[in-house]
């Protein structure tokens, strides 16, 4: 499913930070990665690379056999919009819109029709347990329901490869089991997950752990228990 | 130092939220407090009405002996930058201003001349291990950088009461350690802290745990091994 070579990303022009050095990496379809690493280590850059949201400073990228380096913006574009969902560390919900708009945004870049897109809206906001608050604005919402309005517009599409960053990170703990629960079930229903965390107990939940420290992976083990 | 008697706060007009009810709640100077609680339970609205950001719908706040109910918003925003520091839940950088700039603004606030200011802001930014990145903005920094800014720029002003908002849920569990530490020392000092977590450990650090369920306080318990 996807496949990096020699994946490298520099930022800035006197200063040079090297957020990735040269990673090589393999997931493959319907498998459920957690990544782990310090602040600072390349998590974020990492995702954001995978999820075409950002180009890597060199290597290559191959994403169901097509070679992505090689895509323009619009093509790119049709990808990530086709194959992944994306939960953001720092949610970017569209604050004056509700909850329920929030969610349909990706069904609105794909064409969908707006009495099937509230449906779908609505179905996986209650899976997330937000029923009631869907025609709140972000700023009405508290952090915890906040995410999982990210969350829920990260899946409403059916994404084959779900990339989350940190998704639990302002979720108490039974809100987070219940995010961790609904994962786990798209999961088993074919749907690849990779998803970063700082909490041990919820990297426990993927097969396969994979270290970052200062842009490179320094493990990759499958987990025997999760 | 504060002490809040039947404090309420709804939200909306039509369909009414009632995100506190009738909380009552004292806090001594140099107290360490962790409150916890579900998502939505009510504690970004507390620790906001406390830190003097929002008003309550209801009830008395006595903040040093004065009524902050009756203050008008200057009085309320002078008694805000000389007692308390501040860590929202989302960060609330500027983002076009530099991690440095950032740091240093409750010190314009208050009037401290310029190269003062720097001086005051490299100094808290090195306390959290961000001398490197000062010069960075948020979008080149990475979430859990920008939390250690947010804790900086909380910290700068020497506030008597700092109120941090899930300060570590972004944060590796080294760097995460290493601001609770921080905490401790500041507090050991003298500055009352108030923080809320979904983390057992963190909140184990505090000398005092609350617990918040649909707006009210159901358990408030000294913690006998801080
Ligand atoms: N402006 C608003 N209008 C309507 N409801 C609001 C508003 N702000 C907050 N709420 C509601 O008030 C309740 C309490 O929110 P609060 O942000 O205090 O929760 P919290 O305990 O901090 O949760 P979390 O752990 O998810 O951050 C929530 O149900 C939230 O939806
Ligand atoms: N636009 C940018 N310009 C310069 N440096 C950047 C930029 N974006 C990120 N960085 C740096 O790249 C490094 C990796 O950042 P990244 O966001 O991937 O870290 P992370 O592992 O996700 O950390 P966290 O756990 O704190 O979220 C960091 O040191 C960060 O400061
Ligand atoms: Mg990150
Ligand atoms: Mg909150």
């Amino acid at each position: 499913m996807i496949e990096l070579s020699g994946i490298s990303k520099v930022y800035g022009i006197d200063r040079l930070v090297h957020a990735l050095r040269r990673i090589d990496l393999k997931v493959g379809a319907g498998e459920y990665v957690a990544l782990m690493g310090p602040s600072g280590s390349g998590k974020s850059t990492l995702m954001n690379i995978i999820g075409c949201l950002d180009r890597p400073t060199a290597g290559t990228y191959l994403l169901e056999g097509g070679t992505v380096s090689t895509m323009d913006d619009d093509q790119l574009a049709q990808v990530r919009n086709r194959m992944a969902g994306f939960v953001f560390q720092t949610f970017n919900l569209l604050a004056r819109q509700t909850a329920e708009r929030n969610v349909e945004l990706p069904l609105i870049y794909r064409g969908v029709p707006g009495p099937e897109r509230q449906r779908l809206a609505m179905e996986v906001l209650e899976r997330v347990g937000l029923t009631e608050w869907a025609m709140h604005q972000p700023n009405q919402l508290s952090g915890g329901q906040q995410q999982r309005v990210a969350i829920a517009r990260a899946l409403v599409g059916r994404p084959r490869f779900l990339l989350a960053d940190e998704p639990t990170g302002n979720l108490d703990s039974r809100s987070g089991q219940e995010v961790m629960v609904l994962f786990e079930e798209l999961n088993r229903e074919g749907m690849a997950v990779m998803l970063v965390t700082h909490d041990e107990r919820i990297a426990h939940h993927a097969g396969r752990i994979i270290k970052l420290l200062d842009g490179r992976v320094v493990s990759d083990e499958l987990n025997p228990a999760p």
